[in-house]
């Protein structure tokens, strides 16, 4: 599972400040990578928390207290 | 006059206010992060000898709120970090249903995911 | 928004797989919360 390529490229293309700007696809690829990376680092960083705390799910005062750092990590 | 402490000033402050080694001050230092599911293995150990007080990202976070800033604006970073932080604090009493995934469902197409 | 909503998706699924990894499942506000801060980011 991961980002749809598309949707990748739809969500770069937005944030162009110019519009004839490209993005080739092994950039969109690799764009599309690093967003699945950061995803399941939260995600486990949310239940590394959760587990210290030692519970089964995770929450949001699990995702705010792993937030500063993964922000500074990526 | 000048930027620097005059002579009584600066007397006073070594007096009372200077830092001595064995003053039980420790060196404040940010905690280490780790990346999950990267299995980063390096681990910077600290010197037994120095005395150190991990600062903590979280420990106030509910008490804390932007400071006015002036010529030098909040970076995109920190602004990102404070509506998502604004964002936890508005679905933290939720239960069971989601406002948030309530507001964008109407919107999702399969053909915009992988399957 | 539509954007939003096909990231959510796919973070739920990527959350649903940590969690399978984990033993540990996710509440709906988490996977908003970590879809919002991908989004951002």
């Amino acid at each position: 599972k991961g980002f749809k390529k598309e949707t990748v490229n739809k969500m770069l293309q937005l944030h162009f400040k110019d519009d004839k700007t490209r993005v080739s696809g092994d950039a969109v690829l690799l764009m599309a990578e690093i967003l699945k990376v950061f995803v399941r680092e939260a995600a486990a960083r949310g239940s590394r928390q959760a587990q210290t705390e030692d519970l089964t799910q995770v929450d949001v005062e699990h995702v705010e207290k792993v937030l500063p750092q993964l922000l500074l990590d990526f | 006059e000048d930027w620097g402490l005059t002579t009584e000033e600066f007397e006073r402050w070594n007096r009372l206010y200077k830092i001595e080694p064995g003053d039980g001050i420790k060196k404040p230092i940010m905690p280490q992060s780790h990346f999950e599911t990267l299995g980063d293995e390096e681990r910077q150990t600290e010197s037994p000898a120095e005395e150190v007080h991990e600062l903590s990202l979280t420990e106030w976070r509910l008490a804390e709120s932007p400071f006015p800033d002036f010529l030098v604006d909040h970076s995109d970073r920190c602004r990102h970090f404070i509506s998502i932080m604004d964002m936890i604090e508005q679905m933290r009493h939720e239960e069971g249903d989601c406002s948030y995934e309530q507001k964008i469902q109407p919107y999702f197409h399969w053909e915009d995911v992988d399957i | 928004q539509r954007l939003r909503a096909a990231f959510h998706y796919t973070v739920a699924g990527l959350c649903e797989e940590v969690g399978q990894d984990t033993g540990i499942q996710f509440s709906k506000q988490a996977v908003a919360a970590i879809t919002e801060i991908t989004f951002k980011q």
